[in-house]
């Protein structure tokens, strides 16, 4: 366990002198131990590394605290403070509906994630619809309509193939049947299909969704960063959620994810139900990777 | 003369990125390197390109038990064969066993679907379509059923109807989840039940995307009802499943499959050699 090692690394350090440029050295390879095995991103780690090394060293000892723990510190506040400072909700405009557009590769969580937020939001007062736009997966539609039914929120679909004619109609749908938000499920598909990838460039340019959701599975390891780099140079998206945290995954992705798209982690799917969603909360993300 | 008796270290710290970068995990990849040193001190390689050949061999020889002579599709002894899947949500599970199922029946075997998913909203429609798609019966029974019960009409069935292969489909479930683990032991008990030595296949699907938890899944599958393969999914993307060394390393167990995609025929037998191959590109 990480302040384990670190103090055994410190030992000779208490109460005086500087953190020096060796025992800092010594530790970050400890650091980068940790980083890896959490599945962060190489290239994020390298970075953060020496991020961190730099803010260390010439630091005076603090009498209070062990070296070790010191360097923790200046390690966890570092993560955390790169998760993001504060919690960032969801963005709502006057825009009635309001649209919140789910993407994201095959099998992360979307489908449950759409309820979720629909839970969520119906808790906050407000009335919204679900959109059933994959229309490629056996069952997808189904599955949807089942989510739908479990948590008393209308679910709009229908038979075509069309995403984007299906999503104009949900629109119209809303604003007839008094639906404030329009929670978008999208197929599952890899950044490398252009095909499916300009399907959701159309989406977005014909719906302007305030909120487009790129969610991610909580074991993701080393790919994430490709993943999101590609998602979010061709959407812009809004926000990240990451899913199936309820499991013994570190996370590691989130900080990959946030490292190369800057983008904040708005939620944690942390179970299959409907109500097992949380806000994302920085700090203990922090806590999280570093084990 | 030129005296290559060691490694450039660029080369090899080249190598350790791409490794870990493939998901190979800190303590494999330093393994490999060091499998990678051992072999180079007793010769001589004077350029990268006989490095890397090198490390490619040594890399699929670790991989290559994979190819073991047990190959399920030639060597069935049991009718029928029963085949449980299993692992945790969303790893394409009920996709491969569309595509296994397929594969099967164009190889002239009667194929019949246990859809022992009771739990996740459509997962029986979703089997079902498979099914009609690959030309194979498929038993289930209504959502929240027992999935143990499915299972154990399931062996009934495919025996009264002399079927080849059965192969049931299960609930994701997180391996950190006792008593979702439970669950699955008790459905591998009926099965023993309902024919003793079932199931003869136990494959655990693993989502390449998927980081160093892969490993603990697992280990954790694998203690608690034991796996004989893994089918590793959606190689398609541009993740590199490379957590398939610490757990063939590790645990022994063999990938068996690949899923390439979410079509019929995009499931292939694993080869160490492609997928080697594939780490370097
Ligand atoms: N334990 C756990 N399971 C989850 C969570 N979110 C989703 N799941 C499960 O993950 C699996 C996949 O979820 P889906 O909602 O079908 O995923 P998807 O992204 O819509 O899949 P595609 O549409 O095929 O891309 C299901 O078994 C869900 O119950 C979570 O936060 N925790
Ligand atoms: N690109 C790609 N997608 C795949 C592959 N295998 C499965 N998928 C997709 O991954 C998603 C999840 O597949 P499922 O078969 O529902 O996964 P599962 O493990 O049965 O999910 P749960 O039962 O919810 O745990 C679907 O969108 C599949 O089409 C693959 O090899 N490549
Ligand atoms: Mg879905
Ligand atoms: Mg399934």
């Amino acid at each position: 366990e990480i302040s384990e090692k670190f103090d055994g690394i410190f030992k000779r350090l208490r109460g005086h002198g500087k953190l020096s440029e060796k025992n800092i050295s010594e530790s970050m390879r400890e650091v980068r131990r940790v980083l890896l095995e959490a599945d962060v991103n190489y290239k994020v780690v390298k970075q953060f590394i020496a991020s961190v090394e730099k803010k260390a060293v010439g630091q005076d000892v603090l009498k209070s605290i062990t070296p070790g723990q010191q360097v923790i510190k200046i390690i966890h506040d570092e993560l955390a403070g790169l998760m993001g400072e504060k919690q960032e909700p969801l963005t709502f405009s006057n825009r009635i509906p309001g649209t919140i557009m789910l993407v994201g590769l095959q099998g992360s969580g979307k489908t449950t994630t759409a309820g979720k937020l629909a839970t969520f939001i119906q808790q906050k007062g407000r009335k919204p619809l679900l959109v059933a736009a994959d229309v490629y997966r056996p069952a997808a539609v189904e599955q949807l309509r089942i989510v739908g039914r479990e948590i008393d929120t209308m679910v709009y679909s229908d038979e075509g193939k069309d995403v984007v004619k299906i999503c104009k109609e949900a629109e119209s749908f809303a604003k007839e049947h008094l639906h404030d938000t329009l929670i978008i499920d999208t197929a599952g598909r890899l950044h490398v299909d252009e095909t499916m990838m300009d399907e959701l460039d159309r989406l977005k340019s014909e719906l302007h969704p305030e909120e487009i959701l790129f969610v991610a599975d909580g074991m993701t390891g080393q790919d994430a960063v490709n993943t999101a780099k590609v998602f979010t140079e061709a959407l812009d998206f809004t926000g990240v959620i990451l899913t199936k945290m309820d499991g013994d995954a570190r996370g590691g992705a989130a900080l990959s994810v946030r490292a190369v798209t800057g983008k904040p982690i708005k939620f944690l799917g942390v179970g299959e139900k409907y109500n097992q969603i949380e806000v994302f909360h920085p700090a203990r993300m922090a806590s999280r990777i570093l084990g | 003369l030129k005296s290559s008796s060691r490694i450039d270290e660029n080369t090899l710290d080249e190598i350790e990125e791409l490794l870990i970068l493939s998901d190979v995990g800190l303590d494999t990849t330093e393994h490999l390197i060091e499998r990678l040193r051992e072999k180079y001190k007793d010769g001589i390689i004077d350029n990268e390109e006989e490095v890397f050949n090198l490390f490619k061999a040594i890399l699929a020889e670790e991989l290559n038990s994979s190819v073991s002579a047990n190959d399920p599709e030639n060597v069935i002894n049991t009718k029928p064969h029963v085949i449980s899947v299993i692992g945790v949500n969303g790893t394409g599970k009920t996709t491969s066993i569309g595509k296994l199922a397929g594969r099967y029946q164009q190889k002239n075997y009667n194929v019949l679907l246990a859809a022992a998913d009771t739990f996740r909203a459509a997962a029986t429609e979703q089997l079902s379509i498979w099914g009609e798609r690959v030309r194979s019966d498929i038993i289930k029974t209504s959502p929240g059923g027992d999935p143990a019960a499915v299972a154990f009409d399931a062996v009934n069935a495919a025996k009264a109807r002399h079927k080849d292969i059965l192969i049931i489909d299960t609930a994701g479930r997180l391996h950190t989840k006792s008593n979702l683990m439970q669950e699955l032991q008790k459905i591998h008990r009926v099965l023993d039940k309902a024919m003793p030595g079932a199931p003869h296949e136990i494959l655990l699907v693993i989502d390449a995307n998927t980081g160093q938890n892969g490993l603990a899944q697992a280990r954790t599958f694998m203690q608690a009802v034991g796996v004989t393969g893994i089918i590793l999914t959606k190689l398609d993307g541009t993740a590199k499943g490379g957590i398939v060394f610490s757990i063939q390393k590790q645990l022994k167990v063999p990938v068996k499959y690949i899923g390439i995609g979410e079509k019929p025929d995009d499931l292939q037998r694993f080869d160490p050699g492609e997928f080697v191959e594939a780490l370097f590109q």
